[in-house]
């Protein structure tokens, strides 16, 4: 563990914990892709699935519920209980186009050819791109609401942290994987116009519209 | 191996 991992983590854990209170509290899920939340469920289920094989730490295996939980409790109040505030009309994105090539290719560049790694490197990859379908949902509405900005910054720089923590894992620790290292970079790009657009506009009172 | 170790990040 080190700061960079921490912040990392604690960064992640502020966007899914914001996007729940957020929904909670406005009874609204207007603006989130619901497509988006469904792919990051797959992320974290095909991920975690290590809790009844593999022990790291308390802290690991805490933050792994969490993580589940938030991410079904999210898809629970999208599509059961605030079902009709969901802007499914604005939610268009085709997640079968990063559904399939990404579990090809957790087939074709994969540590070891078992069960449990296929389904960790497939979760690696999906969730480089699983922010597509929300961003997508941004550019066509043409506008996110600022809570959403801020959901997007921390989920954003959550990836972005653990690339500084990868390559001060690789000079303390002479340890690399340069699966989770090139899929955190993808996942980090995609983020960049937001982060643009959210120093520039957000950062200073305005709210996120896009030109 | 490289691929037990990363599975002690998130």
């Amino acid at each position: 563990m080190n700061i960079f991992r921490l912040c990392g983590d604690l960064s992640h854990l502020l966007a899914i914990l914001l996007l729940l209170v957020k929904i909670w509290k406005t009874r609204s899920c207007a603006g989130i892709s619901g497509k988006s939340q469904i792919l990051f469920a797959i992320v974290y289920t095909t991920r975690y699935l290590d809790l009844f094989t593999s022990f790291v730490s308390i802290y690991n295996s805490v933050m792994k519920i969490v993580f589940l939980s938030a991410s079904y409790g999210t898809l629970y109040l999208m599509f059961y209980k605030f079902k009709p505030t969901y802007d499914h009309n604005h939610d268009s994105f085709r997640i079968l186009y990063l559904i399939v090539p990404a579990l090809v290719l957790s087939f074709v560049i994969v540590h070891a050819y078992t069960l449990m790694e296929v389904l960790w490197t497939y979760s690696i990859y999906l969730e480089a791109v699983a922010i597509m379908p929300q961003l997508f949902m941004v550019s066509r509405t043409g506008e996110a609401e600022t809570i959403t900005s801020h959901y997007l910054f921390a989920l954003g720089s959550y990836r972005a942290l653990y690339i500084l923590n990868w390559i001060y894992r690789y000079y303390t620790e002479d340890f690399l994987d340069l699966i989770v290292i090139i899929a955190g970079i993808v996942q980090t790009i995609l983020y960049c116009d937001f982060f643009y657009l959210y120093i520039t506009k957000v950062l200073k009172g305005k709210r996120l519209s896009l030109p | 191996s490289y691929s037990s170790k990363i599975h002690d990040e998130l």
